[in-house]
């Protein structure tokens, strides 16, 4: 699964996310991916994010809606809503990670695997690159 | 006020150690190209929408990736795709499900968003919708790739394990 997830100038966000799936599915089985609110949400009320990883759990946990919920109506920071639903997959069993932007421009990836292919670029930072 | 992008990319295997030197760089330079494909249009004062859109695709057709080019096959040797955008603006979001014949399965769910009804069309449907939006379309043969294709055969050697994450996640 590849995604992405960005923050205009102008402070609105947009989130997008693509896959081919699990190796050897069957049954006509789709995963978080297309289904907004599981595995890709954006609200220029809270923030932008995109997921990847066991997608069924994704889907179990409205992942990606309910960040941006918890953002909105909670008030609280992304760097602790994040850590609380990393955790909360955790709990379920599933596993992997997603990226998430909020419109103030606050951007952050979080995962449960060994590793996560992921990269960021703003404004004032130059292009990271980070595997582990 | 600035503009940020963060990308993520699934290539398979993420052990420490045990990702081969070449993987390595081939993911890294995906990321990297896709990384500047969005930094690009932001710089130039772009929309977030345009820039998700043009990172995805840029990794779409990077076969490091298990997304549109590289797309892991189905038990049955198929490859079918998934794809979703959603607009921060106004929550305006498109998708599709199973779609097996556009290059780029996320600007097929752009044209979902942008002139459908709907949100979420699905498999032969959303083919057909493709074909008459005029998408570019690409036969299985693009999307296949032989590493994909071995580890479905080494799926099927051992079929209780249905479920890859063994494979995916270590």
């Amino acid at each position: 699964t590849v995604g992405a997830v960005a923050v205009d100038e102008a402070g609105h966000v947009a989130a997008a996310t693509s896959t081919g799936g699990l190796t050897a599915k069957r049954w006509g089985r789709i995963g978080d991916s297309p289904l907004i609110g599981a595995g890709t949400y954006a609200d220029d009320r809270a923030a932008a994010i995109s997921c990847t990883g066991s997608g069924e759990h994704f889907i179990r946990l409205g992942l990606a809606h309910e960040l941006c919920a918890r953002l909105r109506l909670c008030g609280d920071e992304l760097s602790i809503v994040e850590q609380d639903l990393i955790a909360e997959l955790g709990r379920i069993g599933g596993k992997g990670g997603f990226i998430a932007v909020t419109p103030e421009g606050d951007a952050r990836w979080a995962f449960n695997t060994p590793g996560m292919y992921r990269g960021r670029v703003s404004h004032d930072l130059e292009a990271q690159i980070a595997i582990f | 006020m600035g503009w940020t992008l963060m990308i993520h990319g699934g290539a398979g295997s993420m052990r420490r150690g045990q990702l081969a030197e070449a993987d390595d760089a081939a993911g890294r330079a995906g990321l990297s190209a896709a990384l500047e494909a969005g930094a690009a249009i932001l710089r130039d004062g772009g929309s977030a929408l345009d820039a998700v859109e043009a990172a995805v695709k840029v990794l779409e057709d990077d076969p490091a990736f298990n997304a549109g080019r590289g797309s892991v096959f189905t038990w049955d040797g198929r490859i079918e795709c998934d794809a979703a955008i959603m607009d921060g603006r106004d929550r305006n979001a498109g998708a599709v499900a199973g779609v097996t014949a556009t290059r780029h399965p996320v600007s097929l769910a752009r044209e979902v968003m942008a002139n459908s009804a709907h949100v979420l069309l699905s498999a032969a449907g959303a083919d057909a919708f493709s074909k008459e939006h005029g998408l570019e379309q690409a036969d299985q043969a693009w999307f296949a790739i032989p590493e994909r294709r071995r580890q479905l055969d080494e799926m099927k050697a051992r079929p209780e394990g249905a479920f890859d994450s063994g494979m995916k996640y270590g």
